[in-house]
């Protein structure tokens, strides 16, 4: 489904150039579900938006379902995001002109999906993520965890083939997240949808088959840890 | 240092009213050493920023120093939250426009400490959150953890009594976690500095003197936890 191909992505700060992925190549097949892990500052966030096709590598391919997203075009690759990739970022990007129910049916809304439909699919995601009283709410009128479960529910909505995690259980108490991966490790079992998260929760990295240690942006090890 | 006296909190919300905060009542001595901890929605956040006179009680009294808090004037609140309490904010809340130092160095460049002094002070700090190399980059030029980790500083550059901590280890991994919790356990130890955290994390909540659960607006539970 991914490949990278010696992806690297490099910063230009001032007169610096920060080196933020030196050289990553990693597959990823259909039905995975792969953790990311390293230090703060690693290169995580970074090389997530390079897979989801919301950031360009500087160098190397990432290649999604065989194609070279870079050589893409604008509308493919709009596509590409808004249909096959449900992407869950470290800081939510909710839209705070819009409650939760309309923050969550956004993407379908894009996608022409017809009303009656839409209304069904968010009514679902929204008890999905336990925020049922919360539907009217607008993005400052809830807590840290609440938002981070709508940026859950939003990525989700589309029912992607892919879904891009970026510390997606950072604010959330032990049992919510339980909750939400429970969720997850459902859809990659019985629909198989690929997974691939960054963390720091070794709660999290149980549910992973395979375990990619990043340092520096270079990847250090990685571990299968699929229970067969 | 602080005492909560029956606080309430609540939300309107068009026609309905949120009750966040059901009456809690609290004593924080200066050295104490506590976690909230609860689930994502339950109320942490709105309690710290009471404490941190950041927002007002709909009912009941914070108590700071002996005085209420909602009987002093705009002036002298603005004096504590300059010079005697230090937040870190569950979403950070940096200045997009100042690099990471000048964004530290705010606080003491409002309360006149003079140039030289500020520069020491400031660099102290990012050294002790391992900042060193990113002193120029702005926050969207940082990783989420490293933006943690500059609100973190900025709480601490005024030296203050009392330090509130909204998740302040949500973003970073263990090792850089526990860094920033050893540094907190010291200035508590050896300058009695007032520490409220709110958590999800175990690791964090094992640094605690005390432990207060906090369930949908009320406390459920205190433990005493400090090792002799
Ligand atoms: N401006 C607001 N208007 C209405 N309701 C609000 C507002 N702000 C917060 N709330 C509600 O108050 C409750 C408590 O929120 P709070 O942010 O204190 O929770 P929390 O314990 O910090 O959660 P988390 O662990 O997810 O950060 C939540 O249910 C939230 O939806
Ligand atoms: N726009 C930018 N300009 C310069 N450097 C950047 C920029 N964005 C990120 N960086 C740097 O690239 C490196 C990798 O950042 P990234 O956000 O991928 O880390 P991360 O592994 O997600 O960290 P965290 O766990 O703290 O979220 C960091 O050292 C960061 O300072
Ligand atoms: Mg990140
Ligand atoms: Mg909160």
């Amino acid at each position: 489904l991914i490949a990278l191909d010696n992806v690297q992505k490099d910063y230009a700060l001032g007169k610096t150039v920060i080196h933020a992925i030196r050289g990553v190549t990693l597959e990823v097949k259909e039905g995975d579900f792969l953790s990311i892990v390293g230090p703060s500052g690693c290169g995580k966030t970074t090389l997530l938006n390079m897979i989801g096709c919301i950031d360009q590598p500087t160098d190397g391919r990432v290649m999604f379902e065989g194609k070279d997203l870079k050589r893409l075009s604008d509308n493919a690759q709009a596509e590409i995001r808004l249909t096959k990739i449900g992407f869950i970022f470290q800081s939510f990007n909710l839209i705070p002109v819009l409650n939760i129910f309309e923050n969550i049916e956004l993407p379908l809304v894009v996608a022409r999906v017809p009303r009656a439909k839409r209304r069904e699919r968010v009514a679902y995601l929204v008890r999905t993520v336990g925020l049922e009283e919360f539907s009217d709410h607008k993005p400052d009128e809830l807590s840290g965890g609440q938002r981070q479960r709508v940026a859950i529910a939003r990525a989700l909505v589309n029912s992607p083939d892919l879904v891009i995690a970026d510390e997606p259980t950072a604010n959330l108490d032990s049992a919510t997240g339980d909750a939400v991966l429970s969720v997850m490790e459902r859809l990659n079992r019985e629909e198989k949808v690929t997974f691939i998260f960054s963390t720091h929760n070794p709660e999290v990295m149980r549910f992973a088959h395979r375990i990619v240690t990043l340092r520096d942006g270079a990847i250090a090890s990685i571990e299968n840890t699929e229970r067969a």
